[in-house]
């Protein structure tokens, strides 16, 4: 899914996605 | 738990029995964190209760860039607060459902 993108750090994996717009606190 | 502007969850149905649990965690309200998070994607992760602690991970997400190493103990704290509930949670509702 081109809107998650894995990264490696110290040998664990990290998947980063877009928080759900329902999820974001009002700023 | 205190409000740390970072919301850490599971990422996956707890079976009660896996000691690695998927967490995805994200920033809630940057005005709480001294440095600039990277973005505000959620990131998802594997934590293990037995081996790993919350300091590691967040330690390894300061590591990889996501934060600032000021924030790192704001990060490590949000994690333990969510690992703390899961244990709670393993330690009671778990037995009666065996």
């Amino acid at each position: 899914n081109s809107l998650t993108q894995v990264v490696h750090s110290a040998g664990r994996r990290f998947i980063v996605s877009p928080v759900p717009e329902s999820r974001l606190r009002e700023q | 738990a205190e409000d740390t502007g970072v919301r850490v969850e599971l990422a996956e149905e707890d079976d009660g029995r896996k000691s690695s649990i998927a967490l995805r965690l994200w920033v809630e309200d940057p005005k709480k964190l001294k440095g600039k998070p990277k973005d505000n994607g959620a990131i998802e992760f594997t934590f293990d209760l037995e081996k790993e602690t919350p300091d590691d991970v967040a330690q390894e997400m300061v590591d990889a860039g996501f934060f600032h190493e000021n924030d790192v103990k704001i990060v490590a704290k949000s994690i333990r607060d969510r690992v703390a509930l899961i244990q709670w949670r393993r330690e009671r509702i778990w037995p009666m459902l065996q």
